[in-house]
Order: C-alpha cells, then sequence, then structure tokens
C-alpha cells in the first residue's frame, strides 16, 4: 500500500 | 494501532499540553516561537479536513479535533491575552521562506494531484520544517526555559517515535507511505543538535544554553 489511501494517522 | 504510534501520538499531546500550561501559568509566552506556532495551527488544519470527509475511529476523531483546537488555542494566548509577553524581537525567521518554497513542492510531489491530497502533502512538508523559527529563536536568545526545552523534547521524539511506527507498519501491515517517512525523517534530523544539548544538560539539571 503506497501512499494515497484513508489517512489513519495523525 | 502500534505501540510506537500510541507513544508517539502521546508525546504529541503531552508537548502541546505542556506549552499551554507553560504559556498559562507564567502568564507569559517569552520564548516562544509565534512564527512556529501559526505554522502548526496551518499544519493541523489543512491535514486535518479529512475530518468532514471521513470517519476512520473515534480516537482519531478526538485527537484531530484536539491538536487543532488546542493550536488555535495557543495562538490566542499568545497573540491576544498574553501578547505583551510574546518576545517578536528575537522571533525574526521569515515565514515564506519555508512556506512558499513547501507549497510549491507539496504541488510537484504529491501522491495525487486533488485539493485534500494536496493540501495534506503541504502539511507533512511543512510540519517537517515549522520548528525551526523556534529553534532559530533559541539560537538567537542562546538559551531557553527548561520547560520550553521539555515541549521541544516531547514535540521531536513524537516524529521519532513515528518512523519507529513506520518501520513497523512496513514490515507488519505492508503499509508505506513514501512522503511521511522522507519528511519524518528530515522533521527529526532538525530536532538532533537539540536532543544533544538536552540529553548533555537538562537531564543534567542544567538549563538550555547554548555553547559560545
Amino acid at each position: 500500500l503506497i501512499g494515497s489511501r484513508k489517512k489513519d494517522e495523525l | 494501532m502500534n505501540v510506537f504510534r500510541l507513544t508517539g501520538d502521546i508525546a504529541h499531546l503531552l508537548a502541546i499540553i505542556l506549552l499551554l500550561m507553560k504559556i498559562w501559568k507564567t502568564r507569559s509566552c517569552a520564548g516562544v516561537s509565534g512564527k512556529s506556532q501559526m505554522m502548526f495551527a496551518l499544519v493541523f488544519t489543512t491535514r486535518y479536513l479529512d475530518l468532514i470527509t471521513n470517519f476512520i475511529s473515534l480516537y482519531n476523531t478526538t485527537m484531530k479535533m484536539i491538536f487543532i483546537a488546542s493550536s488555535y488555542g495557543t495562538l490566542y494566548l499568545m497573540f491576544l491575552k498574553f501578547r505583551a509577553t510574546y518576545d517578536s524581537n528575537h522571533d525574526t525567521f521569515r515565514m515564506e521562506f519555508l512556506v512558499v518554497p513547501v507549497a510549491g513542492l507539496s504541488f510537484l510531489v504529491n501522491h495525487d494531484f486533488s485539493p485534500l491530497e494536496i493540501l495534506w502533502t503541504f502539511s507533512i512538508y511543512l510540519e517537517s520544517v515549522a520548528i525551526l523559527p523556534q529553534l532559530f529563536m533559541i539560537s538567537k536568545t542562546g538559551e531557553a526555559e527548561t520547560i520550553t526545552s521539555h515541549y521541544l523534547f516531547a514535540l521531536g521524539s513524537y516524529r521519532a517515535l513515528y518512523i519507529l511506527n513506520w518501520v513497523y507498519r512496513f514490515y507488519f501491515e505492508g503499509f508505506f507511505d513514501l512522503i511521511a517517512v522522507v519528511a519524518g525523517c528530515v522533521q527529526t534530523v532538525l530536532y538532533c543538535d537539540f536532543f544533544y544539548l538536552y540529553i548533555t544538560k537538562v537531564w543534567k539539571g542544567k538549563k538550555l544554553t547554548l555553547p559560545a
């Protein structure tokens, strides 16, 4: 999984 | 969620609370860079726009709201309530030297050329350098209050812990975000000199002062 996906980190 | 990310988030939260408490208890924001704080507010605002579009978890939403609110709370204390104590003569780093190149870079190097993704990328790049006005201010005055140095240590540790989180996620989840990792490493490197001074001075009970 590279980058652009749902951002779950803060 | 893994232990590195959780402790990183806690360190980040602790840093923000420490700064707010320092300003509130001493009724003064002396030694704190208003420019770094303005950029952190911009970082949180541009990164957490997905609060509106995506729901991830209660933890995620709560932390994002706390970070946004506290960054504006800090600005309120610095620029309104305790404005008289703001040390603007020493806060002379030019923000446009960071914001303009970072904005340009976020248009050029991103995962997806869409508004939210570009703003997220902008926030990641800007966060990596947003502490520079604060470090510049300390180098100008040659010292930092002990509470300010605790704040900086917690704030710097947060991204260092995130690097461990990314190593963990790469091996155990196959997750890898090049933009976040590179920016996070840059961010952590910028703190190295400070970390050295903090460990060699503040941990031995001395005030953080720079060698002449």
